[in-house]
């Protein structure tokens, strides 16, 4: 465990527990994508079956629990509580385009053709492109509220710091994973646009909103 | 060496 696994794990966490506490803060779930956050309940669903199969370390069965229950929170709250204010008219991402052939090239390119290896390699391939249906909608309804930056920022965040993290394990550890690294970067290059917005629009208080 | 396979990132 180094500083950047450590910062962008919790980078991961503050982003999930803005997401909640907006919606559960203002009763709203407003500019918020429903479908992104179906996608990232299965990332994590997919992902975390190793919870059954093998122990690590406290703090890691603990965040992969967090990260589970706080993505079914926030699809709960979403779907179920709040449904009446989910905009689902400018949530029309066709997810589909992403978990087929998510799910095609999880089954083409893996470290193991085992069942548990192809779908921690499907949540991988699908988390790097599981924020597109929220970018699309921010994009469709040319802007987004503040908090919601912020939920963004510290999302991309997360995997930016992640990418520094392979790096040093890279050096420090002789660790290397191509599929992780691979799909770090896509989805890391997926928020830079957003990064420039947030820099050079929110940090200096003023909305996030795109030209027409 | 190069190791694969390590599942103790989140």
């Amino acid at each position: 465990m180094n500083i950047f696994r450590l910062t962008g794990d919790l980078s991961h966490l503050a982003a999930i527990i803005i997401l909640l506490l907006k919606i559960w803060k203002t009763r709203s779930c407003a500019g918020i994508s429903g479908k992104s956050q179906l996608l990232f309940a299965l990332v994590f669903t997919t992902r975390y079956l190793d919870l059954f199969t093998s122990f690590i370390s406290l703090y890691n069965t603990s965040m992969k629990l967090i990260y589970v229950a706080c993505s079914y929170a926030t699809v709960y709250l979403i779907y179920m509580k709040f449904k009446a204010t989910y905009d689902g008219n400018h949530d029309t991402f066709r997810v589909e385009f992403l978990v087929v052939p998510v799910g095609g090239l999880s089954f083409l390119v893996n470290h193991d053709f085992s069942p548990l290896e192809i779908l921690w390699t499907f949540s991988i391939y699908l988390e790097s492109v599981a924020i597109l249906p929220q970018l699309f909608m921010i994009s469709k309804t040319g802007e987004a509220e503040t908090i919601t930056t912020h939920y963004l920022f510290f999302l991309g965040l997360y995997r930016a710091l992640y990418l520094i993290n392979w790096i040093w394990r890279y050096y420090f550890e002789g660790f290397f994973d191509l599929i992780a690294v691979v799909a770090g970067v896509v989805q890391t290059i997926l928020y830079c646009d957003f990064f420039y917005l947030y820099v050079t629009k929110v940090l200096k208080g003023k909305k996030l909103s795109l030209p027409a | 060496k190069i190791i694969l396979k390590q599942k103790d990132e989140l």
